[in-house]
């Protein structure tokens, strides 16, 4: 995250391949159940044995004794609607939750999330510089109706992709976060709104970010969780 | 600090299954049920169970007539290198496979028989002289032999080829299942399955496509040839000697414009990372150094400083020219679509379409609605009378939004949407049209600190 500051997102989960490097973001969205993104993965029926999800942990790269590190091995993965680039991941048991993990809940289905609403990312990807490499970094981000965003993006932006505001500064996900959270804080609760995706520019200034819109999807991440 | 496991070949989840008198199961570890079996004669194998701690020794392997072999999730068995491998170590004087032909084709005479050629080789027990098989009883240096059953050619060799030659490897060995079992300077190999005597990170149930079998040399971390761990304490890991292929390689189909799976084929020239960092050439080792030199890795490609996947990481990637980020991925090259072709469409969300489409996106075959297997259904025709849960083909009974589906017949993937597209001409109303309020029903929570309790 550029632009941000060390913080707290315990629902913000860190995917480690093989080797225990951290290479994508997601989010707990139950117990045995992370959503990240599609790119990230090599297929839709990929063999992930020896794959973790780490989560309750704020450092990059935790010490063997930290007490609240949880990893738990990834069982499997489903891939969303094929426009959706979303995928799930079934934990091979469930998270524990405590103060350093908690879930975050999805919107209702095809919620659209007023303009200004104060949203945020989080994640463990590069810092360009900013706030603290070694940590976990979150970065506050308002909405940005999509009627105005499709304007600044000359018209490339879908219904499924939501987008922040550009700011003065530069404020964004970068290389590592892909597949973490956009939180927004609606009715005093921490929704999901959107996941980021790679995008061409870490943070560049005066430029809105996009993120997959959730709501849409709402159906199909239930559905799983049910049918699986 | 040699195991005695070294010498046996490991089949997990698997129980022998013969005829004769099941020998009974013993309490002890499994290194010294090994230890045991490899100092008895007449053992040739062993079950270990791991749920009793028991251990079986077994006279015969797979190889022996009448045995069949069955899974057994409680079991392992482990049988002697010689009976099972088909390559020879050294001169082969341990082979004890079954072939019986000659490198010329003769067939091989009975160890038993003098005639057509008398012999002086008795057969002993610890010999292996059984039936007319090819053995080394006198540390021949061309390998395993026998007398034939042709009176005019007393013996010859069976040309068993040498471990070291029986596979070659292309590129850099990464495919490599051969039987080699020691370095280049000839120290015995670690098992991968053992920790000691150095503990290294690739358990075989974690890396189950690198077939890190036994203490086979193997190369499971994109090194520039197969290696091993080795038995010598003061020795970590050292490379294998194994042939390269003369052969062509195996023709990969490459991708320019987009990669798949996770794209160690992608040949394409993109050369920044994901956000727009430049990619440090690969022949250079500032800012970041690095062991991935182009010539060491010849199939790999690693041109310019072009995105590339020579380790077998998530994605296309390339060191980056910023110092303090040494390794991006090239997430914007974009995948290629592996989906198969519509056959047919749907209007609004399916949800009354009657067509006979029975795959999913990705081409797999649609599991019957009523059938029970390989999935359970939850959506079955008796609880959705009114829906047309006929065959196997493609519904919407719940109204998906995102169109028809079925159960699959893949055991990993439970259900899957079809290989349908909504009908042209046939727009979904906008989202946006309709912000009104929702109501939230659920709740993500966190303990924030209060700013004021932070001083």
């Amino acid at each position: 995250v550029v632009g941000g500051t060390p913080g707290n997102s315990p629902w913000t989960v860190s995917i480690r391949n093989r080797e225990g490097v951290h290479f994508c973001g997601g989010s707990l969205v139950k117990e045995q159940w992370v959503i990240s993104t599609r790119q990230c993965f090599s297929s839709c029926d990929a063999d992930l044995s020896g794959y973790e999800v780490w989560l309750g942990t704020l450092f990059k790269n935790p010490g063997p004794n930290d007490p609240d590190k949880q990893a738990i091995p990834i069982n499997k993965i489903v891939c969303g609607p094929s426009e959706s680039l979303l995928v799930m991941l079934k934990l091979e048991r469930p998270a524990i939750l405590n103060q350093r993990v908690a879930l975050i809940c999805l919107p209702p289905e095809r919620y659209i999330v007023p303009a200004n609403t104060q949203c945020e990312i989080a994640g463990w990807g590069d810092t360009q510089g900013t706030g603290n490499p070694n940590v976990l970094n979150v970065a506050k981000l308002p909405i940005m109706s999509n009627y105005e965003c499709k304007i600044l993006l000359r018209d490339r932006l879908k219904e499924s992709e939501l987008c922040t505001a550009a700011l003065r500064i530069s404020v964004g996900a970068c290389e590592g976060d892909f597949g973490g959270p956009l939180a927004c804080l609606t009715h005093d609760c921490w929704v999901l709104e959107g996941v980021i995706t790679p995008s061409r520019v870490c943070a560049s200034k005066d430029r809105p970010s996009t993120f997959i819109r959730v709501s849409l999807y709402v159906d199909w991440i239930n559905k799983v969780m049910k049918l699986s | 600090q040699r195991s005695p496991l070294n010498g046996f070949q490991r089949l997990k989840a698997t129980q022998l299954v013969y005829l004769s008198h099941q020998r009974e199961e013993l309490s002890m570890g499994v290194e010294e049920c090994a230890r045991q079996c490899a100092t008895l004669l007449d053992c040739r194998a062993f079950h270990y169970n791991w749920q009793s701690h028991g251990c079986q020794l077994l006279p015969l392997t797979q190889h022996s007539p009448q045995t069949q072999l069955q899974r057994n999730v409680h079991y392992d068995l482990y049988q002697k290198k010689g009976y099972v491998r088909n390559c020879i170590m050294g001169d082969g004087s341990d082979y004890r496979g079954t072939q019986s032909v000659t490198e010329k084709g003769k067939t091989c005479q009975a160890w038993r028989l003098k005639f057509p050629h008398d012999h002086r080789f008795p057969i002993l027990p610890h010999n292996g002289l059984e039936e007319n098989y090819c053995r080394n009883p006198d540390h021949d240096k061309r390998g395993p032999w026998c007398y034939t059953t042709d009176p005019a050619i007393r013996h010859q060799s069976c040309g068993i080829k040498k471990c070291e030659n029986a596979v070659c490897m292309s590129c850099n060995g990464e495919d490599y299942r051969g039987f080699v079992d020691q370095t280049e300077s000839g120290i015995e190999c670690q098992r991968w399955d053992l920790q000691h005597p150095h503990r290294h990170p690739f358990l075989p149930n974690k890396y189950p496509e690198k077939d890190l079998a036994d203490n086979y040399c193997r190369n499971p971390d994109s090194s520039e040839r197969p290696w091993c761990y080795t038995i010598d304490p003061a020795k970590e890991r050292e490379y294998c000697n194994i042939r390269k292929c003369t052969e062509k390689n195996r023709h990969l189909p490459t991708s320019t414009n987009c990669f798949r799976l996770k794209g160690e084929n992608y040949r394409g020239s993109v050369n920044v990372t994901t956000s727009g960092i430049p990619c440090q050439r690969w022949d250079s080792q500032t800012p970041h150094r690095h062991h991935f030199l182009p010539e060491k890795y010849e199939c790999k490609d690693l041109k310019e400083n072009y995105c590339r996947n020579p380790d077998g990481s998530e994605a296309p990637w390339c060191f980056t020219t910023l110092p303090n980020l040494r390794m991006a991925f090239c997430f914007q090259i974009k995948r290629c679509v592996d989906d198969v072709e519509v056959e047919d469409c749907y209007h609004g969300n399916g949800e009354e379409y009657q067509g006979t489409v029975s795959k999913t996106r990705k081409g797999i075959t649609c599991q019957k609605w009523k059938d029970q297997s390989p999935h359970r259904p939850q959506v079955f025709p008796i609880k959705f009378p009114t829906v047309r849960l006929e065959e196997n083909y493609c519904r919407n009974p719940d109204n998906d939004s995102h169109g028809p589906w079925c159960y699959t017949m893949d055991h990993n993937t439970q259900f899957d949407y079809c290989a349908i597209k909504p009908c042209a001409g046939d727009k979904k109303p906008s989202i946006l049209q309709n912000t009104e309020n929702v109501v939230f029903d659920q709740c993500g929570r966190r303990e924030d600190r209060a700013e004021s309790r932070l001083r």
